[in-house]
């Protein structure tokens, strides 16, 4: 099966 | 205070469209450039990212920074009361409870107002680093849109694959699988139809049509649609509007096998 990764893990918090 | 007047509703009517099933509640970032959104999904594998530049109005007068907070489902039930071609001003004090949209028929002398509540967001502010993407691929937005709607039917994901030979979107799933390879494409008397592949080096990345599918209603706000990947970062679909104004959605990619 594939995980879905998080768009948090490229674009970081300002 | 915020002012700001677009010569056809249709416009804000269609990016609310494109956006309301991936995100609820936002904040409109008012500044003197335009106006500005950027939200995730609940689940935060998507962004959103909008931007209406001060030039898609006319006038455009905002003072101060303000952030309008507004429930999507509310502003389309507003949006739903002008017609397409109406000119929609909105209009905001600097710190407002409320934004007033203004609906005036340019054909008879009609004038509608309405009020929506705004709500205190506290969203998270990302940073896109720019990108240098390994490959460009501009296509139809309809075209795009067939595509993934099509593959859906077999599968959950697709994998997109560009390299000079052209760009595949294929998948597999229980009935079976499908793919879908585009060209380089030159329509000199329809340059909508064209298929741009600008590529650096190749790329293969897999992704969730649920949610291309979803961006895919953002298709009618321009013919075509731009989508910038690199290995292993979020793909960006990217639909162009006037006045360097757009609509912008990033994807996670999905990972392993």
């Amino acid at each position: 099966s594939t995980g879905q990764k998080s768009i948090l893990g490229f674009f970081s918090k300002k | 205070m915020l002012e700001a007047r677009l010569e056809q509703a249709n416009l804000l009517k269609k990016v609310v469209d494109a956006i309301k099933d991936l995100v609820q509640d936002c904040n409109f970032d008012c500044n003197d450039s335009g106006i500005a959104l950027q939200a995730m999904d609940n689940s935060h594998v998507a962004l959103v990212s909008m931007m209406l530049k001060s030039e898609s109005f006319s006038p455009f007068r905002c003072d101060r920074n303000i952030a309008l907070g507004i429930n999507l489902t509310s502003l389309t039930k507003v949006l739903r009361c002008a017609a397409n071609e109406d000119i929609l001003t909105l209009k905001a004090e600097d710190a407002p409870d409320v934004v007033n949209l203004v609906f005036e028929s340019a054909e008879s002398d009609r004038l509608s107002e309405y009020d929506i509540k705004l709500m205190d967001i506290d969203q998270e502010h990302l940073g896109i680093p720019e990108t240098e993407y390994a490959a460009t691929i501009s296509m139809p937005s309809a075209e795009f849109q067939k595509i993934c709607r099509d593959l859906m039917a077999l599968s959950e994901s697709v994998s997109i694959e560009c390299t000079k030979e052209g760009v595949k979107f294929a998948c597999s799933g229980d009935i079976g699988s499908g793919s879908v390879t585009l060209r380089s494409h030159t329509n000199v008397e329809k340059p909508q139809l064209n298929v741009e592949i600008d590529l650096s080096e190749p790329v293969a990345l897999t992704f969730s049509l649920k949610y291309l599918v979803n961006f895919c209603k953002a298709s009618g706000l321009s013919e075509q649609v731009r989508l910038c990947l690199s290995n292993e970062v979020p793909l960006l679909v990217e639909y162009a509007l006037s006045n360097n104004s757009y609509l912008r959605f990033y994807l996670a990619p999905k990972i392993g096998d």
